[in-house]
């Protein structure tokens, strides 16, 4: 369902380019649950980016759902995001003065859904991540961890087909981490849902069946995790 | 040198009021390395934020360095935080684009300091989270964990008396973690930082002699770390 064929990104030119990604090759299968971990710097949000259809290669192909990216227009792209793919930002973009189930609420609007579906639909989601009673807060009157828990309720509220999670659980104490990880096994062992989640905990990456190790732009390492 | 005594701070009033501290009582004395862990939700942060002289309380006394907080002008907590108190906040706080040098430079821009001098002062302080390469980037153009050590390097630039971190590693993988904890512990050691930091993760807290365990809004325990 996600093929990247040697794909690169690289900012600037000449002396001081970055080569954030540096020839990558990875291929995620339907309903597959990948943990990458790397380095501060390695590059895991980039490839991220460009799975998500967010950002463009600099070189390399890759495909989604069979379909070439590249060729896609930038409407293409948001459209097959808004359908198909739930991302949770490493710093969660979530829209100030407004309210958490407002922010969840948003990719329902996109695909069309009616007020009163919408707020159950954004309730319940809320309620996955135990965060119903602060529904009409904004994200100032959050602490750290509930924001990020709104933007994983965000993301899954429109139960979309692929969930790319950059550090779910980066701001959240270990219970509230393992209940979230258990919600995301759940959903991805019964639900089918394919995740690929960066996190830099071990104990959270066992969750996931696969790991890549990513150093420099590549990918070191691309072995089964012990799971649980 | 920090003195809370059955600090509350609530939020809203009525039936829908947030306790977020419901009367704690905390004293800290120069040199201590204290870690803070707790569910989220549970007030860190907001605790933070009152040491740190951000917030005021709803009630209770705090004295820092002797002096009791609610008695000053916010110009004199102003140049109170400025002179004494480097705070990593949770979400970072970086003035986008800004150069991670200038970001670094900016509480030593508040001392009056020299260009030449600042600039000297801010890049030692970027080498040391292992970010000189990156001197010339603005937030935009820098990874999570990047970002985050651009805090930490903010924090610790003009030698401040006492350090305030809220979740200092939670964007970072654990070697560089590990790294920026063995800065933080020599500077404790060695240099009689008063440090007080918010992790959730139970392998960073051991770098400190002290943790405090918050669960809604009160410190529920308070005793000796095992130590590393
Ligand atoms: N401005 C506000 N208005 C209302 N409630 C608020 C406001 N700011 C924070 N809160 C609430 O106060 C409580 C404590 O928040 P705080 O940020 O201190 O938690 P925390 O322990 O740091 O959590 P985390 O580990 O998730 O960062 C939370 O339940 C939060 O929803
Ligand atoms: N717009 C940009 N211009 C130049 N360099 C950039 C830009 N964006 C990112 N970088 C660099 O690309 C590299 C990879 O960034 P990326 O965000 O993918 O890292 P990461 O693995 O997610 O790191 P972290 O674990 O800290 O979140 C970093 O070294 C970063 O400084
Ligand atoms: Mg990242
Ligand atoms: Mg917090």
């Amino acid at each position: 369902v996600i093929v990247l064929e040697r794909i690169s990104r690289v900012y600037g030119t000449g002396e001081i380019a970055v080569r954030a990604l540096d020839g990558i090759d990875l291929t995620v299968r339907a309903g597959e649950f990948i943990a990458i971990m790397g380095p501060s710097g390695s590059g895991k949000s980039t490839a991220m980016n460009v799975i998500g259809c967010l950002d463009t290669p600099s070189s390399g192909n890759y495909r989604f759902m069979g379909v070439e990216v590249a060729g896609l227009t930038r409407d293409q792209r948001a459209l097959l995001r808004r359908h198909y793919i739930g991302f949770v930002f490493q710093g969660y973009n979530l829209l100030p003065r407004t309210s958490a189930l407002q922010n969840v609420e948003l990719p329902l609007i996109y695909r069309g859904r009616g007020r009163a579906e919408r707020q159950k639909a954004a309730l319940e989601a809320l309620a996955r991540v135990g965060l119903e009673s602060r529904a009409a807060h904004d994200p100032g009157r959050l602490s750290g961890g509930q924001q990020q828990r709104v933007a994983i309720a965000r993301a899954l509220v429109g139960a979309p087909k692929i969930m790319l999670a950059d550090e779910p659980t980066g701001n959240l104490d270990t219970r509230t981490s393992v209940e979230i990880m258990e919600m995301l096994r759940g959903l991805n062992r019964e639900g089918g849902l394919t995740i690929v989640m960066v996190t830099h905990e071990p104990d959270m990456a066992r969750y996931a069946d696969r790991l890549i190790w990513m150093v420099d732009g590549r990918i070191a390492r691309d072995e089964p995790t012990p799971g649980i």
